[in-house]
């Protein structure tokens, strides 16, 4: 996190606020919604609190203007810049401005204005932009799901940084962003991708391509709006250039950046599972044999991907035929004819023909740290 | 592929904005140039490509170009 240069903030704790005009695009109500929860966003981990008041001058103004607006820093139109605020102090300071040429929402679609006006809130406490993809502080507009907007521990260090640790006697903390080179990673799920390897772990992939030596980090929205956060298991079937994301009893096919019409579908009716599996730990397909490898607890299960149908006689134990590896896994990936499974911050290398463990990883292994 | 990176006159333009707006590039006798390694433009390029966690080149490739389009706060990055 990042604040502001001079490290500018308010003196006291109790601050208001003031609607001063109302955006078109959103009934009023939906405005002061989305107003009164961004400022709870950050009063929720910290000691201030904000109070709307419609007379008298409150200490953050929040309007939104078409282009020069006359504060020496005209908005541009549609897209490109959608707000801006100033830091504490008197006057403009801690003001709110919104782009009137923005279509604004109160759901996925852009701009969410409760996302918007919760970073912007940010720079009006004094902080500024972080690097952190993860935060709500980064500069770049990222969002898809409108009920989860959660400060990163990022966020959440950088306001009680200017105004100490929140009231509240559980102290707040928020998800951090996966750093790769942090031995004590863990992945949800891990894929190939044309030739690529995507690592999935909370709201955010890592990628790891052979041409390049560092993981790329980012927001798995970035890639697919609509996929959740949180994926379970992922696979590619080559044979189709599908990569299907699997979380809960639902699943999701993608190709490329598209994901696929008619999704999310269920586990148990396209695939067969019973009603007893709820969700998958790990999967891959091989693209050799058509076969698809379903991990569940400490079982495994085989899908044939060429008659579409479970292949008789499973599930079977894992430790029966991938012994060595444990009785249950987070993610697997297959790579130049090895298996690699990950289990907590461990990362098997697994030769099937021999049917054992060659070699005993930690999770980064693949990203040259 | 192109063995050097040519980038067409709007993202040019584009590139000079962003950083004037965002990482405090003066506008006074700055513009991008070609081959520059050492322009403040470069510095700044290189500035924002650390900040966003890009490769850092210095020069407007691809994936700056397509960071530099994205919808955002119109606060700048660096102080002024």
């Amino acid at each position: 996190f990042a604040v502001t240069e001079g490290n500018p903030k308010w003196e006291k704790k109790d601050l208001t606020y003031s609607i001063e005009n109302y955006t078109p695009d959103l009934a009023r109500e939906d405005v002061d919604n989305a107003i009164r929860k961004a400022f709870k966003v950050w009063s929720d981990v910290s000691p201030l609190t904000f109070t709307k008041i419609s007379e008298g001058e409150a200490d953050i103004k929040i309007s939104f203007y078409y282009g020069d607006h006359r504060d020496n820093s005209p908005f541009d139109g549609p897209n490109g810049i959608l707000a801006h605020a100033f830091q504490p102090g008197p006057g403009i300071g801690g003001d709110a401005h919104f782009d009137e040429d923005e279509k604004w929402t109160k759901d996925h679609r852009n701009y969410n204005l409760y996302r918007v006006a919760a970073h912007e809130f940010g720079h009006s406490l004094g902080l500024s932009h972080s690097s952190d993809i993860g935060a709500l502080m980064y500069p770049s507009y990222a969002f898809s799901d409108p009920n989860d907007i959660q400060l990163s521990q990022d966020d959440i260090d950088g306001i009680q940084a200017i105004y100490g640790p929140s009231d509240n006697p559980i102290q707040p903390t928020g998800p951090t962003t996966p750093q790769a080179c942090n031995r004590k990673l863990t992945f949800d799920a891990v894929t190939t991708l044309r030739g690529e390897k995507m690592f999935f772990k909370d709201r955010f992939y890592l990628r790891k391509s052979p041409y390049d030596s560092e993981a790329e980090v980012n927001l798995i929205s970035l890639f697919w709006p609509s996929l959740p956060s949180g994926i379970e298991a992922a696979h590619e079937v080559t044979e189709h250039d599908i990569v299907r994301f699997f979380k809960g009893d639902k699943y999701w096919a993608t190709r490329g950046q598209d994901v696929l019409p008619g999704y999310p579908r269920s586990i148990h009716r396209s695939f067969g599972f019973p009603t007893t599996v709820k969700k998958i730990d790990a999967t891959f397909s091989d693209e050799y044999d058509g076969k698809t490898y379903f991990f569940v607890g400490n079982k495994y299960w085989r899908y044939n991907e060429r008659r579409r149908s479970m292949d008789a006689g499973y599930p079977k134990l894992i430790t029966n035929d991938f012994p060595g590896i444990g009785s249950k896994v987070d993610a697997v990936v297959s790579d130049n004819e090895f298996l690699y499974f990950f289990s907590g911050t461990r990362q098997y290398k697994f030769e099937p023909q021999t049917k054992r463990v060659v070699a005993l990883l930690k999770t980064n292994s693949w990203f040259n740290c | 592929f192109p063995a050097h990176l040519e980038i067409k006159e709007q993202d040019r333009e584009m590139v000079q904005n962003y950083l004037e707006k965002f990482y405090d590039l003066k506008t006074v006798g700055v513009k991008l140039t070609k081959n520059k390694d050492s322009s403040p433009v470069v510095e700044k390029l290189k500035k924002m490509q650390g900040f966003f966690g890009l490769k850092v080149t210095g020069k407007p490739d691809n994936e700056t170009l397509t960071m530099m389009k994205q919808p955002r706060c119109g606060v700048p990055d660096v102080s002024r």
